[in-house]
């Protein structure tokens, strides 16, 4: 007689239930119009169902984002949640679309599913990647930006997976910073 | 509280487990 593995058919819990988004830049809708919530999970299981279901961030169209955010956070600024928040960027050049973006997203996905960050996951409310004509955008919202310790050890790790060679430095950028800036570049609060 | 944590390994194991 067999004995029933749990392994076999007990899914794997989460710490947090997540929520996956979409925008599409419609210009003849709102900028809330065109953000999509696409499911939410809180299983490994049910993480791999959804992420195997839909496409890599490089098939999408110019204007398009996906963002996961811990349930209850919504992807922009004005949540309570983001608003006294920033984010790690990164920004990749062209080539990197065919060659970076969909593992570095996957990556970023598994560290904010797995906790990667350890006490300093608290800090993390999600992640964005933005396809753009001039260079994709990749980046890892958190909550607070004076919170250095935590948002150290995040950039820290994040690059570490990421692969990044200690020499480029990345960047972040408090979302106050980001919305009131005047031209094009924003002040980094942080490098790692 | 204890947290759950899955490193990338375990993670990418499920992802190709039945």
């Amino acid at each position: 007689s067999a004995v029933a593995n749990p392994e076999q058919y007990i899914k794997h819990p989460l710490q947090n239930r997540w929520a996956l988004w979409y925008f599409k830049n419609d210009k003849s809708k709102s900028w809330t119009e065109n953000l999509r919530l696409i499911a939410k999970f809180d299983t490994v299981e049910d993480f791999w169902a959804l992420y195997n279901h839909i496409q890599q961030p490089s098939k999408l169209g110019y204007g398009c984002d996906y963002c996961l955010f811990k349930d209850g956070i919504k992807p922009m600024w004005e949540d309570d949640r983001n608003k006294l928040g920033g984010r790690w960027l990164m920004t990749l050049n062209k080539q990197q679309r065919h060659n970076d973006l969909d593992r570095y997203w996957m990556e970023t996905l598994l560290c904010l599913i797995g906790e990667s960050f350890d006490e300093a996951s608290d800090d993390v409310c999600g992640a964005v990647v933005n396809v753009r004509p001039k260079g994709d955008k990749l980046a890892i919202w958190t909550g607070n930006c004076q919170n250095r310790d935590a948002i150290m050890t995040i950039g820290q790790q994040y690059k570490e997976r990421l692969n990044i060679p200690s020499k480029a430095l990345i960047g972040y950028q408090s979302h106050d910073d980001t919305s009131s800036k005047s031209g094009s570049t924003t002040k980094n609060m942080y490098t790692v | 509280g204890t947290r759950i944590i899955y490193d990338r390994k375990f993670l990418l194991e499920c992802r190709s487990s039945p």
